[in-house]
């Protein structure tokens, strides 16, 4: 079962921050279920898929779009304030989530909800809830953290092999070279002993010649 | 022996490079880890 | 101001979580607020620098010592759950935290709280602090997410760039020798034609000398 817990304001009572539990079996389209709280008292509601179906059909929406828009409106939260608006009364219960476009609402959904007997049990949940999200999101985080630091220290050790491997590929080639001269100057210094004995042989059988 | 030191002299470099005969690249390598402390 | 928030029992009604929010000023041992609720009602209190060092004294503990078996009490919640014990009474709101020792119990610290005339204000808070920690986690989470997987794609490059390095030196190291084999090898023809040539001459000469 997914859940998502928000901080919302009610526009009639906008100095009152109230809480927002909506839970939903895999797919919120499907239906789900709302708890309301102010701290102090708490309400509940389901709206079902068909509700979902007929809501977006007065609309005239399509159905995912419409469902795409009671996610951001109920579960994401990353709009800015001011785009979707919430409304409670206390006294029908009636609790209604609306878009804002260009000025004018657009109400999106509407339920009543049913007060809660015990409150005390909801509010110890959700609360719960929270702690224990708390709680998995910074073992996350120090897992991260850890790989995090891993990842580091493997990027600094093949970066470390890379520029040996270059220091060496460079080294290797320099080497070479080095060696590659000595060999080949034996073998120049060979051809400059032999051009010279060749030389002179020539030499010395021309003299011979002329002196014949 | 002195003689066979300067046939060897006369057949191969320093290095043990042989002068006439064609080299390949494992000779060559063999040659090459001959050589100590290339400057 | 540092701030934990944790679930507890209750020694004389274990069925109930609490929850208990403890803030200090930098150091837990400067004194320390503590805030009580079961959702419903809520209690606070604080516990000063000089009440922490009288309960040391008492206990004949280390001040330092006594200051870390607080926060492994009240804060740290690592510890096993039998290891430290609550007890709360509603009646005379008297509020104790013992250390559990081989059967026996320690009590390391009590206080009176007071009862909070607007527990649904001290409740509100306590889930938006969490909420708050929630969303800053979840932040934290995704940046060392992306981190993660940067630092990943930076390994991974540099793995190809050292796997490369490696077959590009191996490369060199080929087709340097092979290059120098060329090399050597024309030298060695011109050896090899200068001796023949020499060969030649000499024999020239010596026929010329026999002739006469």
């Amino acid at each position: 079962m997914e859940r998502n817990v928000s901080r919302i304001h009610i526009v009639s009572e906008p100095s009152i921050i109230y809480f927002l539990q909506v839970s939903w079996e895999k797919d919120l389209g499907s239906g789900f279920d709302i708890i309301l709280t102010d701290g102090q008292s708490a309400w509940s509601g389901t709206v079902t898929t068909s509700e979902i179906s007929r809501e977006a059909d007065d609309m005239a929406m399509e159905r995912d779009k419409y469902v795409d828009e009671l996610k951001k409106a109920l579960v994401l939260g990353t709009e800015p304030a001011n785009v979707y608006k919430f409304d409670f009364s206390k006294e029908n219960c009636n609790f209604s989530y609306s878009r804002n476009l260009k000025n004018v609402s657009f109400i999106l959904g509407s339920l009543i909800l049913q007060k809660v007997s015990s409150p005390a049990e909801v509010i110890r949940e959700l609360m719960s809830y929270c702690l224990n999200c708390m709680a998995d999101q910074l073992a996350k985080n120090e897992h991260l953290q850890r790989e995090n630091e891993m990842l580091q220290r493997d990027w600094n050790d093949v970066q470390k092999r890379l520029e040996k491997c270059v220091t060496d590929k460079e080294n290797l080639e320099a080497d070479l070279h080095k060696r590659f001269v000595l060999v080949l100057n034996e073998k120049k210094a060979k051809i400059r002993s032999l051009h010279k004995s060749l030389i002179q042989a020539k030499k010395s059988e021309k003299e011979k010649q002329d002196e014949r | 022996c002195p003689s066979t030191k300067e046939h060897f002299a006369c057949e191969y470099d320093c290095y043990g490079d042989s002068y006439f005969a064609d080299t390949d690249v494992v000779q060559l390598k063999e040659v090459f880890s001959r050589i100590k402390n290339v400057k």
